[in-house]
């Protein structure tokens, strides 16, 4: 039996309801950095052809978002970061991404209609 | 290569839609259509909940800005400048799906949609728990209207949620992010004033407090002079806020306030009113026995209504009546015309400037006591009257003499309005 002891049901747990992944490794945080325009025009799998750019890159954009976030900028996958980083919140990107970047892969099908109105 | 050298034009000669710092201006009207999307209800709140927390999202960035809110059930949907919708994972034909409970609990796109994640626990405002659906509809139109995430405490527009604060309101720097974009309000006002009221502390002391007052038509605004914008939730109508007086505004108030009087009146066509400062009210009859409201010519014997504005002068305890380009001073302790007038408002109020003056039909005559001085309002402008102090100052200033004119919407900052169906909120 569903029990209701809140008028508004707010203490009712939807067991049914989808979680959203939580983020606790380096992964996970380069995906989210790159979702949310931390980390420009390469995806967490990047090419694979210059792993030091990439380790670089993610560094840089860590910290980026220790700083909006007003956490220690250590530039470290920290307690404070995965805090932060699984904080519910707006899916709209933080930083400015590169439209045509962010719509037409590098790598791909020809054509790249995507990016075409 | 040639793709490549497309997409770089593209990207250079329209304007970039994406966050620069200060955002980019979404809409060019000032009247915007919003609907809740029928197939997109949320599964947690009632559907009435749902649109009231919307109109009232809306409503709190028309109350900082020029823009119009109102929800449109009927248009065709390419009519409906921005439709929200509730989804979970997949949703609404939108390419971004939703991950469940927890991170990511709404997003907007540049072209008016804005979707919610009903995974995540949205409640009513102030429930104290879950997570407002009010502040994140706050925050997700602020993106539609194209402001970007603001990385400041206290703004709306903060990426991550901040658990429920009570009475959650559009912060300073919101307001002028989406002022940056729209610009400030602006608008004439059928008349400004300080309202003086007696109370009693509890130590059963009494103190003269006032509170400035916005009036235009029907509705008012009440102005914090010591935070610079108006009350959260102005404006209201005026029948709220000021019983018995008439519906569609007044002309004028005027307090004659010296040793032997305290009298409130409002003026409105031929007839004026007295009011109650202590019921709150306007005096069906006033303790003289003078039922209410009476013609302006037999109370103000001299002066004859409608008058553009007015106000009570305790320098020389006489009320400026302001019509056209006439003055009217009107002796309030013997109850008749000054000698000498009516004059013409520029020789009574000379420009301090040549050339810088309202010319007449004004729209409010406003002694504040923040700034102890005589503002006159025409239009978006106001001339500040020189007082004694500036006068002991620069000797050549002339007596009562306008300095030159500056727009309201920078000395006092938000008064904007809201749509009419808007108003009851």
């Amino acid at each position: 039996e569903k029990l209701y002891h809140r008028r508004d049901r707010s203490d009712v747990q939807h067991f049914d309801s989808h979680q959203a992944q939580i983020i606790t490794d380096e992964h996970a945080a380069e995906l989210f950095l790159s979702r949310y325009g931390f980390i420009k025009n390469s995806g967490p799998d990047g090419d694979g052809d210059d792993p030091e750019g990439a380790s670089q890159a993610f560094i840089s954009a860590l910290e980026e978002f220790q700083r909006v976030s007003g956490l220690p900028v250590t530039g470290q996958f920290d307690e404070a970061t995965k805090e932060a980083m699984n904080k519910p919140r707006c899916g709209v990107p933080d930083k400015e991404m590169d439209w045509n970047a962010a719509t037409e892969p590098e790598s791909g099908p020809s054509g790249g209609s995507t990016s075409a109105r | 290569r040639r793709k490549r050298h497309l997409a770089g034009l593209m990207s250079k000669t329209r304007p970039r839609r994406g966050l620069s710092e200060h955002g980019y201006m979404a809409f060019s009207k000032k009247l915007l259509k919003w609907r809740l999307i029928g197939e997109g209800y949320s599964s947690q709140l009632a559907v009435e909940e749902q649109r009231y927390i919307f109109r009232l999202a809306f409503r709190m960035w028309s109350e900082v800005s020029p823009l119009e809110f109102v929800e449109d059930t009927r248009s065709p949907l390419e009519d409906v400048e921005i439709r929200l919708g509730f989804g979970t994972g997949k949703h609404l034909g939108c390419n971004q799906r939703f991950d469940g409970t927890g991170q990511e609990f709404a997003h907007a796109w540049f072209l008016g949609d804005i979707h919610f994640d009903d995974d995540e626990h949205f409640t009513a405002p102030n429930a104290g728990s879950g997570i407002s659906l009010l502040k994140v509809a706050v925050h997700e139109i602020g993106h539609v209207l194209g402001l970007p995430h603001i990385y400041r405490e206290g703004s709306i527009m903060q990426p991550s949620y901040l658990p429920q604060e009570s009475g959650f309101e559009v912060g300073w720097m919101d307001r002028k992010a989406i002022q940056r974009l729209y610009g400030g309000c602006k608008g004439r006002f059928s008349t400004v004033f300080d309202w003086i009221r007696k109370e009693r502390t509890p130590y059963g002391e009494v103190v003269i407090r006032f509170n400035t007052y916005f009036m235009r038509d029907s509705w008012y605004w009440l102005y914090e002079n010591r935070n610079n914008r108006t009350r959260y939730g102005d404006p209201v109508t005026l029948q709220a806020g000021w019983h018995g007086l008439p519906r569609e505004g007044v002309d004028a108030h005027v307090h004659v306030w010296s040793r032997t009087k305290d009298i409130v009146y409002f003026f409105k066509g031929t007839q004026f009113w007295r009011y109650d400062s202590e019921k709150d009210r306007v005096f069906g009859q006033d303790p003289e026995g003078h039922r209410y409201p009476r013609p302006i010519s037999e109370g103000f014997p001299g002066v004859i209504g409608p008058v553009d504005t007015a106000f009570y002068d305790r320098r020389d305890s006489h009320i400026y009546f302001f019509k056209n380009s006439l003055v009217f001073a009107f002796n309030a302790e013997a109850n008749r015309l000054a000698r000498g007038f009516p004059k013409n408002i520029r020789d009574l109020f000379p420009a301090v400037e040549r050339g810088d003056h309202p010319n007449g039909n004004i729209d409010a005559a406003y002694f504040s006591y923040t700034h102890s001085t005589v503002f006159l309002l025409k239009g978006t402008r106001f001339w500040r009257v020189v007082n004694s102090r500036q006068r002991r100052r620069r000797l050549s200033l002339p007596r009562n003499g306008l300095l030159p004119h500056k727009e309201v919407e920078e000395q006092w900052f938000d008064i904007c309005n809201v749509h009419p169906t808007a108003l009851k909120l």
